[in-house]
Order: C-alpha cells, then sequence, then structure tokens
C-alpha cells in the first residue's frame, strides 16, 4: 500500500469568476490524473475557489510528482502543520 | 486588553482621537484564524453595535455546541474546516475528542484573540484582582468572523492547525468580505521550502491582500534569537511582542528588613515570615541536593518541607518555574522564588502555590543573605499591578527576532504591539481563567492588537492598499515607548531595541490614521519582488492571472518599496530607489532628515519632495557607501521626510560583506 498525504496543488490566480466552474476543473485535473471519476472525488480534500484557484488533495509521492508537471500547476507542496504562537 | 489601548493612546475618553472618528471601527471585519470562538462571552456582545455591514457575505455555521443563532451583530462569522487536520490525522476520534466539531472554542486562544482585535467593552474584569480595568478590543466595534482551523488532538496533547484548512479559511474569508486578516499561528525555524511563496499562509496571503485584505501575522515566539521570526512574506504585516507599562509586582520581605519586589501572579494569602532555604551541600551531608530550578526534586523533603525555597535557573521559561513549584509543594514547602533571566511569561502556579521570580542579581542577594543569616526567613506578600512608570517597555524575550532568514533585505518583523499578559477572555473551562477571563502571553497576542489597529484604519481609509496601511504603522511607528523612554529588547545581556527586535517599532495608532506620505505597493511591486527572487516568468504569470516578462537585467530587491531599507552585503556602495504616495494635504514640501548608520555615507537625491494636485507620487534614490573594511554586523540609522507635521521614518539596516557569502567565525 502506498501512502496518501493531503497535498496542496495551486494554480495560481483563478481563471473564472464562477466557483462551481472552478470546482469542477479541479475535479477535471485530478479525474485525469487519478483516472477515474470517483477515486478524484474521494481524494479531492478542498477546493480552493474563491481568492484563488487550487486544491487539496489526497496523493502519493509519484501523484503529487506527475500533478506538478501539469503546465497549469504553479506548484504542489505537502501539507504542513502550524501551531499556535 | 485592560491597559493595552490606553496605553497606546487609544482611550475612549478622547472625542477627537482615531477611535471615536472611526465609531470604533464599526463598519470593519476581521477575520479571526484560530481555534474557534466562545461565543458567550460578554467580550462578543453587541450592545450598540449597528446593522452588519453590507459587504458582509460570510456566514455562521452550527455543529456540536454551536447553532448559527449564537452569532449577533459582533460576532456575525463563525465556520470550521478540519478535512486537513483530519485526513492527516486518522487516529482522531471526532466523537470522543475533547474538542467541539464546531466553531467552538475549546483551547480559548481563538476567543483570546478575538477579543484583543475587536472584542466589546466588558467593565471590571481583572484576574483575581490583577490587571484590574476595562476589557476591549482595539476596534471594540468592528465584527468578528471565526475561522476555526486549529484542533486539539487528544493522543497527543497538543493543538495542531493544518495548513490545507487555513487556506480553505483564507479562501472562504476572501469570499466573505473581511477587511483583515488576523492569524496568530505560525511554522517552525527553519522555514519551510526553498523559497517564501511555498507556504500556506504565504500563498493565500498574497491573493488575499491583492484583494485589499491586510493580512496580520505573528512573527514567532523563538527569540531572543536571530533570524527566528516566521511569516517574513513581503506582504504580510508581522508582528513582534513587547511588554506593557505594567507589572505584578510581589514583595518578598528578608528577615534583615530588606525588601525585593519580585514578579508573580500570586493571589493567595501573604506568607507570614517562614524559614528561607537554598539547597545546597552544608559540607557535612551525603545527602543530594539542587538549588537548580528543574532538580529541586532530588533534595529529600527534610530540606525543602514547610519552607520557601530560592532556586537558580537560565532558563526564561515558565515550564522552569512550574517545575520548580511542583517540586517544592509535593515535599510539603510553602512556597519557591526562582531566579532566572528574564522570560516576560509570567504565570500563575497551580493552586495559587506561591512562585514569585526574580532576576539573577536579586536572586544571589537572597542567596548572600540565605548564607549570611542563622535563621533566614522569608515572607512573601499576595502580587498587585503595578501600571506606568518605572515599569519599561521591553521587547520580550521570545519574541522572534530578524533578520529574515529567507531574504534579508525584507525586514521583518514589521511592527511591535503589547503581547505580554494580557488579558482577555477565554473559554471557561481553560485552567487559570477567572469568570471566563486570563492571561496570556506570546505573539499571538501582540497580532491581534495590530489587527484592531489595522481595523480602525480600514475604517477611516477604506481606499488603501495593504501595502499603504503597512507604511502607515511602520513609518509612525514609537521608537521608544509612549512616554519617550528607550525600549529595551529582552536577552541575554538586555540591550536597546534595534529593527530586528520590533520593526519599525511599537504601533503608534493615532500618528498611523495620519502619516503623511506612504511607500504603496501593487501588483506590478510584488511582480518585480518575484522576479528578483528567482521565480520563473510562467509561475509569476500563473500566480497573477496575467503574462509576465521579467525585466532583463532583474530589478534588485532592494528597490522594493517597503517601508525600510535593509542591506545585509554592501560591499562598496549600492544606490536604491523608493517612491512615496501623498496620502496628507494635497500642497505638501517634504525635506529628508537622515541619520547614517555609523561608518556609512547615505546620500539621498533629491532632498526635497514636492506634491501637489498634479504629484501625488514622487522617487528618490539613496546612495549608501562605506569605509568598513571587514565584514561587519548590522549598523542602524534612519532616513525621515519632514513636512514638520508628518515625520515619516524608516529605519536603514546595513551590514558590510567585504568578503561575501563567508561564514563569519574565526
Amino acid at each position: 500500500i502506498v501512502e496518501r498525504k493531503v497535498h496542496i496543488v495551486y494554480l495560481g490566480e483563478k481563471q473564472h469568476d464562477d466557483p462551481e466552474f472552478v470546482t469542477e476543473s479541479h475535479h477535471q485535473m485530478l479525474w485525469s490524473l487519478l483516472g477515474s471519476k470517483e477515486d478524484a472525488h474521494e481524494s479531492l480534500v478542498y477546493s480552493y475557489r474563491h481568492g484563488f484557484s487550487g486544491f487539496a488533495a489526497k496523493l502519493t509521492k509519484s501523484q503529487a510528482k506527475k500533478i506538478a508537471d501539469v503546465p497549469e500547476v504553479v506548484h504542489v507542496i505537502p501539507d504542513s502543520f502550524y501551531k499556535l504562537k | 486588553t485592560t491597559r493595552t489601548w490606553d496605553y497606546l493612546g487609544l482611550s475612549a475618553a478622547n472625542p477627537k482621537n482615531l477611535l471615536n472618528e472611526t465609531n470604533m471601527g464599526a463598519q470593519s471585519i476581521i477575520g479571526v484564524i484560530d481555534t474557534g470562538v466562545w461565543p458567550e462571552s460578554e467580550v462578543f456582545n453587541d450592545h450598540g453595535i449597528g446593522p452588519v455591514p453590507s459587504h458582509w457575505k460570510g456566514g455562521c455555521e452550527s455543529g456540536e455546541a454551536f447553532n448559527s443563532s449564537h452569532c449577533n451583530k459582533k460576532l456575525i462569522g463563525a465556520k470550521y474546516f478540519i478535512n486537513g487536520f483530519l485526513s492527516e490525522n486518522e487516529s482522531f476520534n471526532s466523537t470522543e475528542s475533547l474538542d467541539f466539531i464546531s466553531p467552538r472554542d475549546l483551547d480559548g486562544h481563538g476567543t483570546h484573540v478575538s477579543t484583543i482585535a475587536g472584542g466589546s467593552y466588558v467593565p471590571n474584569i481583572s484576574y483575581k484582582g490583577l490587571a484590574e480595568g476595562t476589557v476591549r478590543g482595539g476596534a471594540s466595534r468592528a465584527r468578528i468572523a471565526m475561522y476555526k482551523v486549529c484542533w486539539y488532538l487528544d493522543d497527543e496533547d497538543i493543538t495542531s492547525c493544518s495548513s490545507a484548512d487555513i487556506l480553505k479559511a483564507m479562501d472562504e474569508a476572501m469570499h466573505d468580505g473581511v477587511d483583515v486578516l488576523s492569524i496568530s499561528l505560525g511554522s517552525d525555524v527553519p522555514m519551510y521550502g526553498e523559497t517564501d511563496i511555498r507556504d500556506g499562509i504565504t500563498t493565500g496571503a498574497f491573493h488575499a491582500v491583492l484583494k485589499g485584505i491586510t493580512v496580520v501575522c505573528a512573527g514567532g515566539n523563538s527569540g531572543p534569537e536571530a533570524q527566528t521570526v516566521t511569516n517574513t512574506a513581503p506582504w504580510i504585516v508581522t508582528v513582534a511582542a513587547t511588554t506593557l507599562d505594567r507589572s505584578f509586582a510581589t514583595p518578598i520581605t528578608l528577615g534583615n528588613n530588606k525588601v525585593i519586589l519580585g514578579q508573580a501572579m500570586y493571589t493567595g494569602p501573604e506568607v507570614g515570615f517562614t524559614s528561607l532555604v537554598y539547597p545546597e551541600n552544608p559540607g557535612n551531608s551525603n545527602a543530594n541536593f539542587s538549588g537548580t530550578c528543574e532538580e529541586l526534586s532530588v533534595n529529600s523533603n527534610l530540606t525543602m518541607v514547610g519552607k520557601v525555597v530560592l532556586c537558580f535557573t537560565p532558563s526564561p521559561y515558565s515550564a522552569s518555574a512550574s517545575s520548580a513549584a511542583r517540586s517544592v509543594k509535593k515535599a510539603g514547602g510553602l512556597g519557591v522564588i526562582i531566579a532566572r533571566q528574564p522570560g516576560y511569561a509570567i504565570r500563575p502556579c497551580p493552586d495559587d502555590f506561591p512562585c514569585v521570580a526574580v532576576d539573577w542579581e536579586l536572586g544571589t542577594d537572597i542567596l548572600l543573605y540565605i548564607r549570611s543569616s542563622g535563621l533566614p526567613v522569608v515572607k512573601i506578600k499576595t502580587s498587585r499591578t503595578l501600571i506606568g512608570q518605572p515599569v519599561g517597555t521591553k521587547v520580550a524575550t521570545f519574541s522572534s527576532r530578524g533578520p529574515n532568514s529567507i531574504a534579508a533585505a525584507i525586514l521583518k518583523p514589521d511592527i511591535a504591539a503589547p503581547g505580554v499578559s494580557i488579558l482577555a477572555a477565554t473559554t471557561t473551562n481553560t485552567t487559570f481563567n477567572d469568570q471566563g477571563f486570563i492571561m496570556m502571553s506570546g505573539t499571538s497576542m501582540a497580532t491581534p492588537a495590530i489587527s484592531g489597529v489595522v481595523a480602525l484604519l480600514k475604517a477611516l481609509h477604506r481606499d488603501w492598499s495593504p501595502a499603504a496601511i503597512r507604511s502607515a504603522i511602520v513609518t509612525t511607528a514609537w521608537r521608544t515607548d509612549p512616554f519617550g523612554e528607550q525600549i529595551f529588547a529582552e536577552g541575554s545581556p538586555r540591550k536597546l531595541a534595534d529593527p530586528f527586535d520590533y520593526g519599525g517599532g511599537l504601533v503608534n495608532p493615532e500618528k498611523a490614521a495620519k502619516p503623511g506620505l506612504v511607500y504603496d505597493l501593487g501588483l506590478e511591486d510584488y511582480v518585480l519582488y518575484m522576479c528578483s527572487a528567482g521565480y520563473n516568468e510562467s509561475s509569476i504569470s500563473q500566480l497573477v492571472g496575467k503574462a509576465t516578462i521579467c525585466s532583463n537585467p532583474k530589478l534588485s530587491i532592494l528597490d522594493f518599496n517597503l517601508p525600510s531599507i535593509t542591506i545585509p552585503n554592501l560591499k562598496d556602495e549600492v544606490t536604491l530607489t523608493r517612491t512615496l504616495t501623498n496620502v496628507g494635504p494635497l500642497d505638501s514640501v517634504y525635506r529628508v532628515v537622515v541619520e547614517p548608520p555609523l561608518g556609512f555615507q547615505v546620500t539621498v537625491e533629491p532632498k526635497t519632495l514636492v506634491f501637489n494636485s498634479q504629484t501625488k507620487r514622487v522617487s528618490f534614490k539613496v546612495r549608501i557607501s562605506t569605509t568598513h573594511k571587514i565584514n561587519t554586523g548590522y549598523y542602524f540609522g534612519s532616513l525621515t521626510w519632514s513636512d514638520s507635521v508628518h515625520n515619516v521614518t524608516i529605519h536603514v539596516s546595513v551590514r558590510t560583506q567585504i568578503l561575501q557569502n563567508y561564514y563569519d567565525e574565526n
């Protein structure tokens, strides 16, 4: 079993004003990576669609590397944790 | 907050101040990303607060022990984000966890910081009689929207916040219409990633700032070591923590009648004259003795029972005091005096056990008394609140320091605000709360103080960009305390504070309202920054949503229009540019006053800036050269533009690197 971790896939400024459309584009991107609509739906943690475009998804290391190479992707970072200060 | 705002000059009694001119920020919405909110707290009362601002599109989400009806005209937003946390903590049992799966606060931190930024007036509050006064936020009529992203992990007894959740909260906040985002969270140093944009808060903040939302973040609690400041992106307002002019003096009377004023939050009864001991081997015993606070448990009970114990620790942290108090109490002791480095984290000890901190100098006085007296005794009185002079302002030991470890030319922190022993609301089940109010310390507490000020400035100047607001705060900050006394930076040894301790200085809200000129920044400037920081053009184009070509040669990062000049690697000489925008009277003439850092020549051209109805923005050049022949540390100076009404001051920090990229240890 290959471990899946939450990764943030950052796509920069959103290309559409309609948030539904933005989220749909995130599903599509994950669908093409993972091969099935169900897997894409299950993997998606968040769709960032108001202030900018991006999503958080549970991905293996190799999936994260693969999606980082997609031209629309600015960067992919593993989820990290912050503390109260 | 019973002292913060009067100390910073924002007294409600003055009818013509920023507070009253802005109706206490009634039209501003402060988004707080934190541990949630305790909605029953009186600080969220909406007495006298008008309708919700029309730009608000958010709402309140129901969940465990939280209904949307808990919201009102003060607390206008409450949402929670847990999916990132759950995905990374599969052992988390949301049914059994102590935390509330809702916007409700378990920790108390979110409620506390919300109070500081925008809590309503609640009179006659204290911590068991200490710090008594009226609790209130900086913008006490501003609206609060809580975005809960931090969750208590029962297994590990920690509270943790996933960047995936934080980003979602920021995304929602941008949609909801907040004016300020207050984020008292941070990562550890060294910072994640090779470049600053690859960080959750930084990424979200970039887009928020482009939408006109000021993002205020904690600089971190890893001081006093250099290069520990976090949240250092140039579009974020990064906050350091100072003390107030308030302390909790606790009289310690020795048997020789000498009275020493220690610091504590001791609210129990007076400890009458009692035997005083410093655990050390009298020279004729085989038993173990230790006078080190963390090692008091090695002493036999007989050494400490029925006595007040003196111990020493090199640590400034409150954990040493807690550990000492625990050991002495367990052994049947009656109190403990901890000689330590000032850490500015005075806390009550459990069960109101008398535990008083003194510095090493006073600790040594007590030790000499013990050694010279046949029967040393001591009396400890209840702590009392001391306000105003002679209590000076210090940058707290814990407050993270610059330089910025990612981009040394970007001065961080930006600004300082009180963040030590701040009394504000919490949950009613938090340890050490008194009727729902608690003292907390950290850059967490300084951050919402700045957010509150930003909310007021935003109410006064709705069209100002986040960079303009930041500039107004930084260029008008106090370099002294509000009474004109120097601010010291705590550490070992204590020293005069410099820009790496407190950025521009201590926030001066009244002056920030009318800065005269501002160092503004827009999208083009951020693009130039990213070009100079080495981002490739396609990434920048995607980030900003339009085609971008970096100039060739790239502009220097030194030209980024910050309200500070920091040159980390001067070899011969350098010339940089700044641009000022007039936000004061249309027809203004400003003249420059330079205080060059020692051993540097600073030349400004032109020396006079003339603004009128046609000329709102004017650039000037600064040439800096040095006579130093070695790799130096940082020297500090300043550059002020003055029209005799406004003084627009920035710090100039310069270090020579005659030998570049050289690790200076010999």
